[in-house]
C-alpha cells in the first residue's frame, strides 16, 4: 500500500482539488484508494458529494476515540472509500495536547486497513499542527501541491525545514517527499515561469543526500488554471465527471498517471 | 480607533492581500494605521519587505509573555507600524490553552495604544483556533474576504454561526460585521457571478435582527484577480508601489475609499 499526505501550510493552493483528483483518478485506474478528510472545513468530504459525519463519527471518532476507520468509512466512488470530516475536528488539535503518544493516532488506526487499499490520501488543512503532523506520522510519502506565487513559494522552505524534517528524524525516518505539483498555473505569466525555476533548481541541485526530499521531483504535469475545478465541487463532483474534456480533466488524468509510473504500481 | 479583523478559515482568499493594502491605502489616506500579523505564515510582514521576528519578540510576545505592541512594533510606511509576527507564533495555540483569558490577551495588548492610532487591522491564519479568537475578542469590526468558489462559499455559514456569533454572544459583544469582499474575480464566469448573488441574497435578506452581521454588506468594490497583486508581495511592496496604474491598485484603492466612507471616518 503506498500512503500519501498532500501538505502545504499555505492556504488555498490545490489541496483538497489535488487528493480529490488524485483518489478519483487513481479508483478509475482499477486501484483501490481509501481518501482521508483531515480538515475540519471537510471540503474533501464535500468535493465527493458526501455528508459532513456531524454525529461525532468519521475521522474526528477516529482521531479521539479510537473507532476503526473500516467502521467510519464510506464508499463515494467505485474504488474509492472515503472518511469523512466534520466542523468538530477543529477541537482536536487542543483535545489532543496532553494524550500520550497523539502523533500516532492516525498510524496505527490507517495500519488497520493497509491490506484493503493500494492507496490511501490525505488531504490536510492550511496548518502545521496536530492533525497535519498525525498524517506525516502515518504516511511513506508526500505531495505538496504549490501556486506558482511569492507566498507559497515563501512558506516551502518553512514546510520542508520545519516540519517534515522534524518527523523524519524523531518520528517517521521512512518519510520522503515524493514530489511538487505546480497547481492554478497561469500560462505566461513571468511570475509562474519564474518561481516554477525556482523550485525546480531547488529540488533539481540540492545535494543534501540523507533529507526527506533528496529525491523529490517536480512533477512534470502542471495544473493549469482552469475553472471548471472550481465549479465542479459545487455538484459535488469531480471534474472527471463535470467536465471530462477540460483542461482540469486532461491535467489530473495526466497527474495521476504520473504517479502511478513513478514508484511502480503497486 | 476602528479596529478591523480580516478573517475567513478558508486558505487562500486574499486575507493577507487585502489587509496589507487596507492598511497601505489608509496610511496614505493620511490615517494612522497599526497591521497586526497574527499568522505563523508571516505573509502580512512579508508583504511589507520586514523580517519576520525572530528573537521571541513581535506578536509572539506580546501574545505569550505580556510584552506591549509598542514595544514590539516597528514603522513600516509613513503612518503605518506593524506588529510582525515569526513561525514560533504557530506554538501558541498549545502554549495558551490553560492560560485564564487566553482570548482576551490581544484585546487587552491593543487597549494599551488605542489613542496611538486610527485603525488597527489584525491579519488571521486560515483557521478558528485561539489566534483568530484573540483577534475577534479585540475588535469592533469584521471583514471577511470572499473569493467566489465554491469551497469559500461553503465555509462562510461556518465562520458566521460557529465562531463569530459565538464570540458576539460569549466575549465580544460590539463585534460587527461590517462587510464580504470578493477578491480575485474573474469576471465573465459564471461561477463567480451565481456565488456573489448568493452572498448578497444572503446578507440582504437576513431578517434575524440582532446577530453580528445583521446590517454587514457585500463592498461596492471588486478585486479583480490581477497578477500584479501577486508579483508585488516579491518586492516587498504594495500594489501601490509596485504596479499603480494596475486593476489591483485600483481595486484596492476603490475599497479603501469605501471603507473610508461607511462608518464615517474616526
Ligand atoms: N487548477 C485550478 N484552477 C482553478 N481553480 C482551482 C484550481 N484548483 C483548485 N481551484 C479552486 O481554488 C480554490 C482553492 O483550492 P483548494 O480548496 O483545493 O485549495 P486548498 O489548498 O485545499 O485550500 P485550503 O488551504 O483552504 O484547504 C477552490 O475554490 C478550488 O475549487
Ligand atoms: N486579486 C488577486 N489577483 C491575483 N492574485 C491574488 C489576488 N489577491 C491575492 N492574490 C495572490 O493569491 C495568493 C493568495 O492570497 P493571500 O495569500 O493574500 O490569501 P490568504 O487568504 O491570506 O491566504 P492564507 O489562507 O494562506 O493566509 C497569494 O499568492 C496572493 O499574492
Ligand atoms: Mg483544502
Ligand atoms: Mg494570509
Amino acid at each position: 500500500m503506498r500512503s500519501i499526505a498532500v501538505i502545504n501550510q499555505k492556504g488555498g493552493v490545490g489541496k483538497t482539488t489535488t487528493t480529490a483528483h488524485l483518489a478519483a483518478g487513481l479508483g478509475l485506474a482499477g486501484k483501490r484508494v481509501l481518501a482521508i478528510d483531515l480538515d475540519p472545513q471537510a471540503h474533501l468530504t464535500v468535493n465527493f458529494g458526501a455528508e459532513p459525519s456531524g454525529d461525532g463519527g468519521g475521522v474526528y471518532a477516529v482521531m479521539t476515540e479510537g473507532a476503526a476507520i473500516a467502521e467510519q468509512m464510506t464508499a463515494v466512488r467505485s474504488n474509492v472509500w472515503l472518511l469523512p470530516s466534520h466542523v468538530d475536528l477543529a477541537g482536536a488539535e487542543c483535545e489532543l495536547v496532553s494524550v500520550v503518544g497523539r502523533e500516532a493516532i492516525l498510524r496505527e488506526a490507517m495500519a488497520a486497513v493497509a491490506d484493503r487499499f493500494d492507496y490511501v490520501l490525505i488531504d490536510c488543512p492550511p496548518s502545521l499542527g496536530i492533525l497535519t503532523v498525525n498524517a506525516l506520522a502515518a504516511v511513506g510519502e508526500v505531495i505538496i501541491p504549490l501556486q506558482p506565487h511569492f507566498f507559497a513559494l515563501q512558506g516551502l522552505g518553512m514546510l520542508l525545514n520545519e516540519t517534515i524534517r522534524l518527523v523524519g528524524k524523531r518520528i517517521n525516518p521512512a518519510l520522503r517527499v515524493t514530489g511538487i505539483v505546480v497547481t492554478m498555473h497561469e500560462g505566461g505569466t513571468r511570475l509562474a515561469s519564474e518561481v516554477v525555476a525556482d523550485v525546480k533548481s531547488f529540488f533539481g541541485s540540492n545535494a543534501e543526500a540523507d533529507c526527506p526530499w533528496s529525491d523529490a521531483r517536480v512533477f512534470d504535469t502542471v495544473i493549469r488554471r482552469n475553472i471548471k475545478l472550481a465549479e465542479a465541487p459545487g455538484h459535488g463532483q469531480t471534474v472527471f465527471e463535470y467536465a471530462p474534456r477540460s483542461n482540469g480533466a486532461d491535467d489530473y488524468r495526466g497527474l495521476t498517471g504520473e504517479l502511478l509510473a513513478l514508484h511502480g504500481a503497486p
